[in-house]
């Protein structure tokens, strides 16, 4: 529900004049999604994954997640995804640890690093901000998760 | 005296913030496309602490064409969330800007308040110039920042910037090796429940409400027959029917949370 209060926020005068957006060019309705946007979308890459092999070549620190509780992108279509780039594994599945609960789980492979999220939707940081602020700060410094 | 871009970019206290933070943050436009007047709307986010060591991470929504201003920040990993009235703002405990100086935008244009003065662009967006008009704005914003350049430098986000992502991490690659510059200091880059390719994609959607139990067999051989092959976003018309069987049989649920209750 929070997206409807979003809706209403950004669309107060004050809040965009806060945020130096000119009426003349503030939308008549601000909105978080644009459907006309969407439904022209025009050049759309059925894959992305010859991108990920150019990017690991180039030695780029990559890592993909997923909240294990959405059912837009689930974490099915991820690991297939991953398994479709055919990295070997570099560690031991199992699971990360926050506060002495399990996060998810994680695997490292050649170039890439999976986490799952327990019980995150699509949005991850919104249902489970805290163990997202960790895998943020392990992404960021590079470190693996608490496997312990 | 004359202000900066920088410093007239400066936010004050927020309508509806009752509360202090300890971080400065900035919000403006960066024009793309001088000739049909592209300007793309961002939000930077400096680090609660000492924002000159921290790195700085570009997140980015999906949709195609939804805010990073209104997902991102406003409910996800921005300091700035908003309270069911719509009007008052709450503290998020565990904002990013904790660990990282958090740079949001909204792209392409169309998206939030980013704009075109050409109004067919709001019709010709797609993969390619969202990311050619992403790479622009990030080498004119490090010019108002200069602080930036060469600072380490991530891209985050989720959904369909899993294509937006690496697409915008390779032309930035590409420009570096081109150039021999390193303005933009790619050193990373994370994706969360994101599109990366079509056929798995698909594949892993319809075997996850499969094993989840959330519809039948039937229209589980049926997604896997009309929609196998089809593109994620905008598919034909027999998926999209498919796909109605479904979420019928999956019922009244938040399919982007499917154990939270779907929002009435």
């Amino acid at each position: 529900c929070t997206e409807k209060h979003s809706k209403v926020y950004f669309n107060l005068p004050e809040v965009q004049r806060a945020l130096h957006v000119p009426p003349e060019v503030a939308p008549s309705k601000w909105d978080t999604c644009n459907y006309v946007v969407n439904e022209n979308w025009n050049d759309c890459a059925s894959s992305v994954l010859d991108i990920y092999h150019e990017l690991i070549a180039a030695g780029i620190r990559i890592w993909v997640f997923s909240g294990d509780a959405d059912a837009v992108v689930p974490v099915t279509s991820t690991r297939y995804s991953i398994d479709a780039l055919n990295l070997s594994t570099t560690s031991p599945y199992g699971p990360w640890y926050i506060d002495g609960q399990v996060g998810g789980w994680t695997q490292q492979y050649a170039g890439l690093n999976f986490v799952t999220v327990r019980g995150a939707g699509h949005e991850v940081p919104l249902h489970r901000p805290k163990e997202a602020l960790a895998l943020f700060k392990a992404f960021i410094s590079g470190t693996p998760l608490l496997s312990t | 005296s004359v202000l900066s871009e920088k410093e007239q970019n400066k936010v004050s206290k927020l309508p509806g913030q009752n509360f202090n933070v300890n971080f400065a943050h900035y919000s403006g436009f960066v024009t793309t496309n001088e000739k049909l007047g592209r300007a793309l709307f961002y939000w930077l986010i400096e680090a609660a602490e000492d924002p000159a060591s921290k790195p700085l991470v570009l997140w980015l929504n999906g949709g195609p064409g939804c805010s990073s201003v209104g997902f991102g920040e406003a409910e996800e990993i921005g300091p700035f969330h908003i309270k069911p009235d719509g009007k008052t703002l709450y503290l998020n405990q565990y904002s990013w800007n904790q660990a990282a100086n958090i740079l949001f935008l909204d792209a392409p244009v169309g998206v939030g308040f980013s704009y075109s003065n050409t109004s067919s662009d709001l019709l010709t967006n797609g993969d390619k110039r969202t990311a050619q008009d992403s790479l622009t704005f990030l080498l004119k914003w490090v010019e108002r920042y200069p602080e930036y350049k060469g600072r380490e430098f991530y891209i985050v986000g989720e959904s369909y910037a899993g294509h937006y992502i690496p697409q915008l991490s390779q032309a930035i690659v590409r420009h570096n090796q081109a150039s021999g510059e390193n303005t933009i200091n790619l050193k990373g880059y994370m994706v969360g429940n994101g599109l990366m390719d079509d056929r798995q994609d698909q594949l892993g959607l319809f075997q996850y409400i499969w094993t989840l139990g959330f519809i039948s067999d039937q229209t589980y051989t049926l997604l896997k027959l009309q929609c196998g092959l089809e593109p994620f976003i905008h598919s034909s018309e027999a998926c999209n029917n498919a796909l109605e069987i479904s979420y019928k049989e999956m019922g009244n649920i938040d399919h982007y949370s499917v154990f939270t209750p779907a929002c009435v």
